[in-house]
């Protein structure tokens, strides 16, 4: 499953 | 940062900020669910913890700490300097019903088996049914201010925006988290039937009141 490693999001 | 997930958390601020100013300007929280309010403040602390780990940039870092600090004010509002006016006979969904399967769901699916990502999937499982106790006591009550629907009304914004959002960042980034877009799903379809009624009610003037 794809992600990103730093959530950037709130 | 793109154009929705911009306008969706100002819209979530918008949300926020609306609530404490109702609460502060009328010196009660009539009709507002503590209980929500305390599931949304657990969201943002158990969200959050990465202030401590990871500095993102500084618009991320402000956000973080506006959420978390407006969402304990409401707390202490509503627990606390009005506690008198807290509509606690209409407050009572049981969050053990959402706090205990989240919690287990947030064990089983996870990105990581680690404590930080445990607990950041479990804000996403529990906010997409934190205003489940706030539904319920309008539901209860049969009416809502019109102010406490402005307040529902951009929580929900934020959250369709943020659907937007994923789409755009599919397309163009590549980028997409399928815990946080079904969470998401989940929680933008909860706030349907009351964007009906607020655009059939509230947006024609009158009060949002549900038949008997």
């Amino acid at each position: 499953c794809h992600r990103t490693k730093v959530k950037d999001e709130l | 940062m793109n154009i929705f997930r911009l306008t969706g958390d100002l819209s979530h601020l918008a949300a926020i900020i609306i609530l404490l100013l109702k609460i502060w300007k009328s010196r009660s929280c009539a009709g507002i669910s503590g209980k929500s309010q305390i599931l949304f403040a657990m969201v943002f602390t158990t969200r959050y913890l990465d202030l401590l780990t990871a500095y993102i940039s500084l618009y991320n870092t402000s956000m973080k700490i506006i959420y978390i600090g407006c969402s304990y004010a409401t707390v202490y509002l509503i627990y606390a300097k009005f506690k008198a006016t807290y509509d606690g006979n209409h407050d009572t969904f049981r969050v053990e019903f959402l706090v205990v399967p989240v919690g287990g769901l947030s064990f089983l699916v996870n990105h990581d088996f680690s404590p930080l990502e445990i607990l950041w999937t479990f804000s996403i499982y529990l906010e997409a049914v934190a205003i489940l106790p706030q539904l319920f006591m309008i539901s209860k009550t049969g009416e809502a201010e019109t102010i406490t629907t402005h307040y529902l009304f951009f929580l929900g914004l934020y959250r369709a925006l943020y659907l937007i959002n994923w789409v755009w960042r599919f397309y163009f980034e590549g980028f997409f988290d399928m815990i946080a877009i079904v969470a998401g799903v989940v929680q933008t379809i909860l706030y349907c039937d009351f964007f009906y009624l607020y655009v059939t009610k509230v947006l024609k003037g009158k009060k949002l009141s549900l038949p008997a």
